[in-house]
């Protein structure tokens, strides 16, 4: 999902 | 993971490591704001709850846990163990005109209502203000470190890199978070007038001296 996704930033 | 986002990552580690060893190696705080430390670490603590419920890579799980680690370390160096040396008198920004409207615009303007996500983004809209205590003392004493500049200046880049980080994921993933990028640009232009005094003076050897 979209939110997951930038959860793979810092 | 490209280039631009890898880089960005290892500037940030940089810029965290660099201020950890100058206050051991010089067993002095002088000159950092402590009030910036505070706010950093817990811009990390909020944001990184998730490594608590959620698993997406060793680098990911291990950066986050340095970041935390070496935030709190340096929160610990300024206000215990080299207490004696923080400038308190010049760290005099009053933080809670940052908390406060960052806490508010943080449950109005957000992805999803849930505990998590406020506290995601209420991290990126209170790193993207942050150094503003730092820069602050700056100006009040007029002068900085060389150290201090070097520490200033990889902080700076790293977000300037995660712009084009962003960039790249638009174009390449179709990918773009509205709330990192509009805190990311309000970040990195905050970083402006110091990266024009950066390279004009500490670049040609020169100390950063403000005029008075």
């Amino acid at each position: 999902s979209e939110e997951a996704k930038h959860k793979d930033e810092l | 993971m490209n280039v631009f986002r890898l880089t960005g990552d290892l500037s940030h580690l940089a810029a965290i490591i660099i201020l950890l060893l100058k206050i051991w190696k010089s067993r002095s705080c002088a000159g950092i704001s402590g009030k910036s430390q505070i706010l950093f670490a817990i811009v990390f603590t909020t944001r990184y709850l998730d490594l608590l419920t959620s698993f997406i890579s060793i680098y990911n799980t291990s950066m986050k846990v340095i970041y935390i680690g070496c935030a709190y370390a340096t929160v610990y160096l300024i206000y215990m163990k080299f207490r004696a040396t923080y400038d308190g008198n010049h760290d005099s920004f009053r933080v809670e005109f940052l908390v406060v409207p960052v806490g508010g615009l943080a449950v109005l303007v957000n992805h999803d209502f849930s505990f998590l996500e406020i506290l995601w983004t209420f991290s990126i809209y209170l790193e993207s203000v942050a150094i503003l205590p730092q820069l602050f003392m700056i100006s009040k004493t007029g002068e900085a470190e060389t150290i201090t500049t070097h520490y200033l200046f990889c902080l700076g880049l790293y977000r300037a890199l995660y712009l084009l980080n962003w960039i790249w994921r638009f174009y390449f993933e179709s990918f773009f978070d509205m709330i990192a990028i509009v805190a990311g640009v309000v970040q990195t232009v905050l970083y402006c007038d110091f990266f024009y005094l950066y390279i004009t003076k500490v670049l040609k050897g020169k100390k950063l001296s403000l005029p008075a």
